[in-house]
């Protein structure tokens, strides 16, 4: 098992949100989350959602991620600055 | 904002459309918004446009009104109250409401007002003690894209450029771009060094900062000499006082430390009374801590005037040479420093140093920044609960604070796009964006950068009388975005990102940066050989239905340049026409660069393209 304190805030991000009016960002996310994450409910990994979501991942985690089909990439969550 | 707006000729008295300006939202991710402000009234303003589709969830003690439409938050923030004063100021500067007699103690006086005042603003707050959030970022621009907002402002920036696919502001400006939504960007402080420019992806207006005809300045007064520096320095300084030495006022500091008043090195028993020299901006903090008269400090950014928390001067180092000389030579060594005051500038605008350069360091064939706008010593609104400083004995509040930035150059960009938007509800991200770079003011090639020109002002200074009326655009689609991302990325993943069943070009038909339909033009070249480079462009005609082109080359001695066809002649109003421009040259060294231009005229519009050739092995 991973500790969650080895997790960093990752963006996995997944393109154009689909038009589908059942879609649900959401339980998509947590389905992709659920399908990597050891030692850890995939709740408490997710973040927020977006067209995209915001989770605690370990690198071995973010690996698994970015092989999948349906992600566009995944990088580190930044700190942005006022300019 | 008190003198921007009219220095770029957008006056009170400019064409306005008032129904089609107040049904523009502009949407302003920043650090919040004081809703209090004078700058936010809504006298005079209907209900929202029908096409708003957001919400006022601000928190506790905030209200929108009829001007801020919108408001939202997100984690680590409880609230959209601007705790900061950076978003009140830049919301104010793209969308502010006139508000007469503004000044910050005597400084910058007149009328503060946003480039549409009539516009509505959605302050959507992102920026926490520590800075803004890849996520937060992320999930404003998907909440700001549902809301229904036709212009997005985005004073914020990373510390180095990033790659598309990992920038955030990237990605949501593109889904953005794709209903509709320019967003404006700030360049970046980095400059003046190459290659510091953090706003890099085609889809989005990435701003550079120049300075106004009108600037701040204040002065040291050392025996009988006086030293002209630049601070904003609204304090009253009665007399002359002791001058000292940071190095010489610090008994727990090491020499370099205490020579640069780092914090916790200066003796409050040694700079009582005395007016301290440190050899670094920030020092004036711990002078103001130790309880100092005064500060005449080393300014780095001599073209740009700090907020001081207390009597300040910043000198360029010439003349921080000369007081450090004076105070050594002296037997009993005096100081004044005078309040700040404003004077004419006649070399306006010029590029500051601090703004970030080129080239683009992820697709060095796109120019960027794209364009320049105000961003030094800007007025505009600030919460009045909000210290002018963060210096711990400034008990200063004011409702119009000065900043510099290119967060400020950025919120005024915005503004030009609104207004553009304003005439023209129809045109694409791509065409209003178009519209602001033909027709943008030459400017000179600045002295205060390794790497001048283009790569300062991309394509010259905001002219936003012109930009409504730019004869014709270079429009770019989201399919040739597309193109564009397909030379980095395999097909599955542009499709995930277009949503669609779009297709990649084959190898040999995919081309380069260079061929996207961008309104500034750069080929990148081989050093020390020949070259032969051929660019194809699209214009659209969005002047008068039947008018006819001529093009010009700005001569250059390095290259050949031909444009085909030389004429262009429309007969209808979103006539597309095309052309091919070659560049001919050789023999041009590694590294190096050179510029003209191409300018399509009618007599009436001219219709300017920078065309930047760069070396580069």
């Amino acid at each position: 098992a991973i500790d969650h304190e080895d997790r960093k805030v990752h963006i996995v991000y997944l393109g154009s949100l689909p038009d589908d009016e059942e879609y649900s960002p959401r339980s998509h996310h947590l389905d992709i989350l659920q399908r990597v994450v050891d030692g850890s409910s995939a709740e408490n990994c997710l973040i927020r959602s977006f067209n995209g979501f915001a989770a605690k991942l370990s690198d071995q985690e973010k690996e698994k991620i970015a092989n999948m089909e349906e992600v566009v990439s995944v990088f580190p969550s930044r700190t942005f600055q006022l300019q | 904002t008190t003198r921007s707006w009219d220095f770029m000729g957008l006056k009170l008295s400019s064409p306005r459309k008032a129904t089609a300006e107040s049904n523009v939202i502009v949407a302003v991710i920043d650090s919040g918004i004081d809703p209090d402000s004078e700058s936010f009234r809504d006298e005079g303003f209907g209900a929202a446009p029908m096409k708003w589709k957001g919400v006022c969830e601000g928190g506790e003690n905030f209200s929108c009104n009829n001007k801020i439409i919108g408001a939202r938050f997100y984690e680590p923030a409880e609230s959209a109250r601007d705790e900061d004063g950076h978003g009140t100021h830049t919301a104010s500067t793209a969308a502010g409401n006139e508000v007469r007699d503004v000044s910050f103690y005597g400084l910058e006086p007149g009328t503060a007002r946003g480039g549409v005042p009539s516009a509505r603003i959605a302050a959507y707050k992102v920026s926490g003690a520590t800075g803004c959030s890849s996520e937060a970022i992320l999930a404003t621009f998907d909440d700001a894209i549902a809301d229904g907002v036709d212009i997005v402002s985005v004073s914020l920036g990373s510390a180095s450029p990033l790659p598309f696919d990992n920038d955030p502001i990237a990605i949501g400006s593109y889904h953005a771009m794709k209903r509709g939504i320019l967003t404006s960007n700030s360049a970046g402080n980095s400059g003046p060094g190459a290659g510091t420019v953090t706003s890099v992806a085609p889809w989005m207006l990435a701003v550079a900062a120049s300075s106004r005809d009108r600037r701040i300045i204040d002065k040291a007064v050392l025996g009988s000499r006086t030293l002209i520096g630049a601070s904003v320095n609204s304090f009253i300084l009665k007399g002359s006082f002791p001058l000292i030495y940071g190095k010489d006022a610090s008994s727990n500091c090491p020499e370099y430390y205490a020579r640069t008043c780092a914090d916790g090195c200066l003796d409050s028993n040694s700079v009582r009374n005395k007016i301290v020299l440190c050899d670094r901006p920030a020092g004036f903090y711990e002078a103001d801590r130790a309880g100092a008269r005064g500060v005449i400090f080393y300014n780095p950014i001599p073209d740009d005037a700090s907020l001081v928390p207390m009597p300040a001067v910043g000198l360029r180092s010439e003349d921080y040479n000369v007081a450090i000389s004076y105070m050594n030579s002296t037997k009993d060594p005096q100081a004044s420093i005078s309040k700040s005051e404003n004077i004419k500038d006649p070399a306006a605008p010029e590029v500051v140093s601090f703004s970030s350069r080129g080239p683009n360091q992820i697709l060095p064939e796109i120019i960027k920044p794209d364009v320049t706008g105000p961003g030094v010593t800007i007025i505009a609104a600030y919460p009045s609960d909000v210290p002018v400083t963060s210096g711990s004995r400034d008990t200063r509040r004011v409702k119009y604070n000065i900043l510099s930035g290119t967060s400020m150059s950025c919120p005024h960009a915005t503004g030009v796009a609104a207004y553009v938007k304003e005439f023209h509800p129809d045109w694409s991200p791509s065409a209003i964006k178009s519209a602001l770079m033909t027709t943008a003011w030459p400017m000179n090639h600045t002295t205060n950068s390794s790497c001048p020109g283009e790569f300062a002002y991309g394509s010259g200074h905001i002219n936003p009388l012109k930009a409504i009326d730019p004869g014709l655009v270079y429009d770019a689609s989201a399919e040739d975005y597309i193109k564009l991302l397909c030379l980095d990325m395999d097909e599955a993943r542009v499709r995930l990102i277009s949503g669609d069943n779009s297709t990649c070009p084959t190898a040999s038909e995919q081309g380069s940066a260079k061929d996207l339909n961008y309104p500034s033009i750069s080929a990148i070249v081989t050093p020390m050989t020949r070259f032969t480079v051929t660019i194809r462009r699209r214009v659209t005609n969005v002047g008068l239905a039947n008018s006819t082109y001529k093009a010009e080359i700005m001569p250059n001695s390095q290259v050949e340049i031909k444009v085909e066809p030389q004429v262009l002649s429309f007969k209808s109003v979103n006539e597309e026409k095309t052309f091919d421009l070659t560049i001919v040259g050789r023999g041009l060294p590694d590294g190096s660069h050179m510029s003209s231009s191409l300018v399509w005229s009618d007599g009436t519009h001219k219709v300017k393209s920078p065309v930047l050739v760069q070396s580069l092995s």
